[in-house]
């Protein structure tokens, strides 16, 4: 109830004062994206991806998104998440890339489709193989296990993007995911470009988030 | 819609502006810069209820035939809302708690227009 001088703001004889009632307009914008967000408070940021990060992903992924989320049904709540890869334990022949989803979106999420997006820097005119293995958790034991491997044909320096099955929507409803990059020629490895202020490696997912069962009042 | 300007006391759309830097905000959310938290305000005598821009179900009609009759009856008059009769969705590129990034529209968060139900 806003202090005015009649029963509600928007009925019939209702004057309203601006400035008078801003803290508490401005109080009421904050719980209402809150609340439509599903958070309880605001985040507070651990990790900010660096600015040049944050542009290229959203130029590489600007080429290719799909206009308009709305085209979906209103009552379905559609998200895009950007995951940026934190390298993790790599090898003389290969390199393995984490990635940490918020456990808020684990529950009753399903991804409609995960790209992953990385840039690697060869020599001139070589051509590579790229294998590409993505592990998730065991469920009993915590450990990770291979799920399924792909072999990308990675013929220029530059972004390259692979899509992942199935197993994205178990990696989400995780909130972890492990991917192993492991060219096939060792000279290749050591002229991968990773974690480069503006070519950290990157999962977009385009990810619904299921609504409740509701009924229509007709 | 009518936006509201001046000493007009008719039912209008309030434009509202909130500066994610004003609330301390603008480091998590990337993009907009703020939010338009407009809102609908002011009087619906009985002769505009049912100005252009209410609800346009059957249903609404019904209803504010009956109430417009019920209330000639009254000496009072009035009991008409102004409502928003129009809103679009507000698209928020933010960062989770995780250092995520996430984009998402949430539908029918600003108000384009007021009318008097």
């Amino acid at each position: 109830n806003l202090k005015t001088d009649g029963p509600c703001p928007a009925c019939w004889g209702a004057t309203f004062d601006l400035e008078s009632q801003r803290e508490l307009l401005l109080d009421l914008a904050k719980k209402s994206i809150l609340d439509k967000l599903h958070l309880r408070q605001r985040p507070t940021l651990s990790q900010p991806v660096s600015r040049g990060a944050l542009k290229t992903a959203l130029q590489r992924l600007r080429g290719s998104r799909r206009e308009t989320l709305l085209d979906h049904d209103q009552r379905q709540e559609e998200y895009e998440i950007i995951s940026f890869a934190d390298t993790g334990l790599s090898g003389s022949n290969q390199t393995r890339l984490e990635f940490h989803f918020s456990g808020r979106m684990a529950a009753g999420v399903k991804v409609q489709q995960t790209r992953f997006m990385f840039f690697v820097q060869f020599p001139l005119n070589a051509t590579r193989t790229m294998n590409i293995r993505v592990l998730v958790l065991r469920p009993y034991d915590a450990n990770l296990t291979l799920t399924s491997q792909h072999v990308l044909q990675v013929d220029a320096s530059g972004w390259h993007q692979l899509l992942l099955g199935p197993e994205a929507q178990a990696a989400y409803s995780q909130g972890h995911l492990t991917l192993e990059l492991v060219p096939e020629s060792q000279a290749a490895h050591s002229s991968l470009i990773l974690g480069g202020l503006s070519h950290r490696p990157f999962v977009a997912a385009q990810v619904r988030v299921e609504g409740k069962h509701r009924v229509h009042r007709r | 819609g009518i936006d509201c300007q001046g000493v007009s006391r008719m039912c209008c759309r309030q434009e509202f502006f909130v500066d994610f830097r004003e609330i301390g905000w603008q480091d998590w959310i990337i993009q907009p810069e703020g939010y338009a938290m407009n809102f609908c305000t002011g009087q619906c005598p009985l002769h505009v209820a049912g100005m252009p821009g209410i609800s346009s179900s059957f249903h609404t009609a019904v209803l504010n035939l009956l109430k417009a009759n019920a209330a000639a009856g009254t000496a009072a008059g009035g009991g008409s809302c102004c409502v928003p009769t129009s809103r679009r969705p507000l698209s928020l590129l933010y960062y989770d708690r995780d250092s995520n990034i996430v984009k998402t529209d949430i539908p029918d968060m600003v108000v384009e227009a007021c009318g008097c139900s």
